[in-house]
């Protein structure tokens, strides 16, 4: 038992700089700690030029999309928005942690975004895209 | 690279994203705009895209002098959902035409988005200044079967050209709404030019300086653009 505790000891060093270095997948991984941080907007910039698809799409050069990420922890900031059920939730929450899940920080208000890209080698397509760019964040 | 704020106003680069993890990006972007696959290269310099980059600046904010959409209703640009330009294919389905000397063009509509309006569609033609300084009808006509192997010409629209030159518009909502709804009847539009004083006569388009012909400058040549409103079905392409 001593050995394996001091095996165990002498591993931990060796993990904890891969830890501290680890940077959770923006998309994938939701348990992102930046998550910790209170409901808030934040930025993602998609660019059409970096990922070398501008011989492809014409225009835009790329878009703030953004995204919204953080905690719904009252009291929210003054300009974050919470809907009645949000508040709610939170309370039943508070009283029930397990069963309960929190209010999800999600968009209040989106904006649309054109884009104009080739189709095949010949014809052109301007798109509206109606929800894509995030302007404000809220608890739902 | 993914990107976090350090806490005292500086975002920085916390790593880069591995080529596996960009793929993955790339992939959700791309079925987030709804394109299932990259086209190959396109030649630059057509009319088309020209016309709808100058329709895509008329969408930003900042008002533009430089737009050529030849006094083309903006609002009607506003409620659009979906524009789409189509480059005229001249040299498919030529066989089985009496006619001489008008110009037959062919657009492929097979990529309009199912369930979505038309609301108006128009042939963008580019008249080079006439150095014989004289007016024209030029009318466009849509081919239809008529059960032999000789096709019909339906009068479509008509549109007066002039010594001046530039773009002449002509509306071809219902050829292109009939295309749609059967994909096999789209044999085409013949393309017409009288002179007022010799109705009876046709005459080349190229005579009133119409620019029709592969070789001529691309970003003159001639082509169709549609307008659609989304009818608020949305169809995913499958990844």
């Amino acid at each position: 038992t001593t050995r394996e505790t001091q095996r165990r000891t002498k591993k931990k060093p060796d993990t904890t700089p891969a830890e501290s270095s680890y940077s959770p997948h923006p998309f994938t991984d939701s348990s992102a700690h930046w998550s910790s941080r209170s409901c808030q907007i934040q930025t993602l910039y998609v660019s059409f030029r970096d990922l070398e698809w501008h011989d492809w799409i014409i225009a835009p050069n790329g878009y703030d999309a953004f995204y919204c990420s953080g905690e719904c922890n009252f009291p929210l900031n003054a300009h974050m928005n919470a809907t009645n059920h949000a508040i709610v939730q939170t309370l039943v929450h508070l009283m029930n942690p397990s069963q309960v899940p929190k209010p999800c920080c999600a968009p209040t208000k989106l904006s649309p975004i054109s884009v104009l890209y080739f189709l095949d080698e010949s014809n052109v397509i301007l798109k509206k895209y109606k929800n894509m760019v995030v302007k404000s964040c809220g608890c739902h | 690279g993914l990107y976090v704020d350090n806490g005292v106003d500086r975002t920085e680069m916390a790593r880069a994203l591995t080529s596996s993890e960009r793929r993955e990006v790339e992939h959700e972007i791309l079925s987030l705009l709804g394109l299932p696959n990259r086209p190959p290269r396109a030649p630059p310099g057509s009319a088309a895209p020209q016309f709808l980059l100058d329709v895509y600046k008329s969408l930003l904010d900042a008002p533009r002098d430089d737009l050529n959409l030849s006094g083309r209703d903006l609002s009607a640009i506003n409620e659009s959902d979906v524009i789409m330009s189509f480059a005229s294919r001249s040299e498919a389905h030529q066989s089985g035409l009496r006619h001489e000397r008008g110009r037959r063009l062919w657009f492929d509509v097979s990529e309009v988005p199912i369930g979505e309006r038309i609301v108006s569609a128009e042939l963008r033609l580019f008249q080079s200044e006439s150095t014989t300084p004289q007016r024209a009808t030029v009318s466009v006509y849509q081919l239809v079967a008529d059960g032999t192997r000789e096709k019909a010409l339906m009068l479509v629209d008509s549109a007066a050209a002039g010594p001046t030159g530039g773009w002449l518009v002509l509306n071809v909502t219902g050829p292109l709404n009939s295309w749609v709804a059967f994909p096999d009847s789209n044999l085409g539009l013949y393309l017409s030019v009288h002179l007022p004083d010799k109705p009876a006569h046709e005459i080349h388009p190229e005579d009133i300086g119409i620019v029709i012909s592969k070789g001529s400058d691309a970003s003159r040549q001639p082509f169709m653009v549609a307008f659609f409103q989304s009818s608020g079905h949305r169809t995913t392409h499958s990844r």
